[in-house]
């Protein structure tokens, strides 16, 4: 495709159509294809080189924001290092979470993992098999409990039992949901309030510190809606990172050029199966290099 | 001459004459990133627009319509058409039982499915069975038990060594005998380039004289999904799609990917969360917020 010798002209439509296939979407692909233009290099192998680094580019712009804040032991005033696990339905988001466990056990943390997914058939014994496979500490609610009190006593449990980390389980929701928004808001909130972080009023967090992070799960599959969920859980609650999921399978996950391009957010881990082990962290690098294949 | 002059001003009001590839360049192009942004894989929306261009062009232009309007007309038509045209009834007639597999992607809804098409069926009076054969998630099957529970629908108590396509079998021989007409195996979900969980399909298809394989499919997989619905229909011939989480606002053009190269009806959407949120899958519908 980018061999010597080929007019730099005649091979728009194959990257167009190679970008295309990648799920990286019309107005990034026309974005990007314009560039290329601008650029006019000589040949196919300047042409490929400079794609590859317009999209490392965008996807590493974002990687000079920390973890926020950068996990300590013990957290910050005694107060776990709290982080949400947020997305629509199906993503991957409890899988991630035993995963994450897994991994920050073996780093020497003490994990929580609380099931705030109330409402889901089996969500919480789903989450309590992964407790158990990850050695972490685990609190669930009652089925149909409200979420809210769930995280509460959740955080509130796990700095009691002195966790250096609450990682919360929160019910898949089409962002569509006006309601289902709403409860997330107000899940967020109430972790902010077991750490004392806010006054008791309903505000979302940017005064008081809010949870440390919230992870918005995607999943690599998804195609042009990737981005409207990233936009409206964006405008619900302060996401901190992006996850992909079931970056094992064929999908290039290319919406998450658009995504990182419009939200500035960095992309924490990629998920590449369903074993515990199966989590990596980003590498900007290897995505664009799989991109481009 | 002034009956001339009338004729060519009523010439001009009745239009442009014919549909010409120039007349409807934009709207071809217009209806591409359509398509494209609806997630449409581009290798099904070049083969569709080629098919529709080739339909189009030299056709009478309505003496109330302009070219372009006359030619977004014809793309609703075909795009219905692909679609199946109309709503379509999957009926389960003759020598029961009737098998159902529920197969897919991991996370696109099976088990969900698998509860809401028993309720479905119950509710139109038929004795429908659900089988956990999902023994690798973690709590699937008290997933798919805690569902059956809930709607009154018997469920065979699989256990996590329990071998899938065994079970299906003991399963599918138990609700026979109980006289229970239809039954839904619920899989575990997997990716189409896992070749060992890919045969273990072909195995459980294998296992009966007559089943019907029903791929699920999430309304917003992106270009991916023809390759995943080639790989599965491949190996196992589908013979339905359900799509779900239609309730979303994903544009659902993974619909029209899936159905070029599975050929078999999508019976039934995903609205919900809920055990009744299944509705038969509409093309009209699902068209109309393509284009839109
Ligand atoms: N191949 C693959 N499968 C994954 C990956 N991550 C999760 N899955 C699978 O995706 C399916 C859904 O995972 P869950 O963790 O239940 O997803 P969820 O977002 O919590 O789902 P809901 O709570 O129902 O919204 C399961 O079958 C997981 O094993 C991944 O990285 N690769
Ligand atoms: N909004 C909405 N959610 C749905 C729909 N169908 C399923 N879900 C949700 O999608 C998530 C995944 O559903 P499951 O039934 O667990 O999916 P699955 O295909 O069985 O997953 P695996 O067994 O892990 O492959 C759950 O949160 C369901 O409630 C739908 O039509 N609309
Ligand atoms: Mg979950
Ligand atoms: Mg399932």
């Amino acid at each position: 495709l980018f061999g010597p010798g080929r007019e730099v002209r005649e091979l728009i439509p194959e990257i167009e159509e190679k970008l295309l296939s990648a799920d990286v979407g019309v107005a990034t692909t026309q974005m990007l294809v314009d560039a290329l233009q601008t650029a006019s290099p000589k040949t196919g192998q300047e042409a490929y080189g400079f794609l590859k680094g317009k999209v490392e580019e965008i996807l590493t712009s974002t990687e000079k924001i920390p973890p926020n804040p950068p996990l300590k032991k013990g957290g910050e005033g005694g107060f776990p290092k709290v982080i949400f696990f947020v997305g629509i339905n199906g993503v991957g988001k409890t899988t991630t979470i035993g995963k994450l466990a897994h991994r920050l056990k073996s780093e020497g943390k003490k994990v929580m993992l609380v099931a705030a997914d109330t409402f889901r058939a089996a969500a919480r014994d789903q989450l309590g098999i992964w407790a158990e496979r990850s050695q972490a500490e685990f609190v669930g609610g009652s089925d149909n409990a409200d979420p809210a009190s769930v995280v509460f006593d959740g955080c509130s449990a796990a700095k009691a039992r002195k966790c250096d980390v609450a990682l919360i389980d929160t019910a898949g929701r089409l962002q569509t949901k006006t309601h289902l928004m709403e409860e997330l808001k107000k899940m967020v909130r109430a972790a902010s309030k077991a750490a004392g972080r806010l006054p008791a009023v309903g505000r979302l967090p940017g005064a008081g510190r809010p949870p440390d992070e919230i992870l918005l799960i995607l999943d690599a599959t998804t195609g042009q809606n990737g981005l409207n969920q990233a936009r409206v859980f964006l405008d619900a609650v302060p996401l901190t990172g992006l996850v992909l999921t079931k970056y094992d399978g064929t999908a290039k996950g290319g919406i998450l050029v658009s995504i990182v391009r419009e939200t500035g957010l960095p992309l924490r881990y990629v998920g590449v199966g369903e074993k515990i082990e199966d989590l990596k962290p980003f590498s900007a690098h290897e995505f664009v290099s799989s991109l481009f294949a | 001459v002034l009956g001339e002059k009338f004729s060519s001003v009523f010439k001009k009001l009745r239009g442009y004459g014919k549909l010409t590839e120039k007349n409807i360049e934009e709207a071809v192009r217009d209806v591409r990133l359509a398509l494209l942004e609806a997630d449409v894989n581009v290798g099904v929306v070049k083969s569709f627009l080629e098919k529709v261009k080739d339909r189009a062009l030299g056709e009478v232009v309505f003496q109330n319509l302009n070219p372009q309007s006359q030619f977004l007309k014809i793309v609703h038509e075909e795009l219905v058409a692909v679609l199946g045209g109309a709503e379509k009834t999957l009926i389960l007639e003759g020598k029961p039982p009737h098998v159902l597999l529920l197969v897919g992607l991991q996370g696109c809804g099976k088990t969900t499915t698998a509860a809401k098409l028993a309720n479905y069926f119950k509710k139109k009076g038929r004795h429908p069975y659900l089988v956990p054969a999902d023994v690798a998630r973690p709590a699937a099957i008290d997933q798919l038990s805690t569902l059956a529970q809930k709607i009154g629908v018997p469920c065979w108590p699989t256990k996590t060594e329990d071998n899938p396509v065994e079970i299906a079998g003991q399963a599918v021989d138990f609700a026979s005998r109980e006289l229970n007409d239809i039954v839904l195996v619920d899989t575990a979900g997997r990716l189409h380039i896992d070749d060992e969980l890919m045969a273990e399909l072909g195995r459980l298809k294998k296992k009966f004289g007559n089943s019907r394989t029903l791929f699920v499919a999430d309304a917003m997989t992106g270009q991916e999904a023809v390759k995943v619905a080639r790989a599965f229909h491949d190996l196992l011939k589908l013979d339905g799609v359900i799509l779900t989480k239609q309730d979303g606002d994903a544009k659902g053009g993974a619909a029209l990917s899936i159905q070029s190269v599975a050929g078999c009806p999508i019976y039934f959407t995903g609205m919900g969360e809920g055990i009744d949120a299944l509705e038969p899958f509409s093309p009209e519908r699902l068209v109309s917020r393509l284009l839109d």
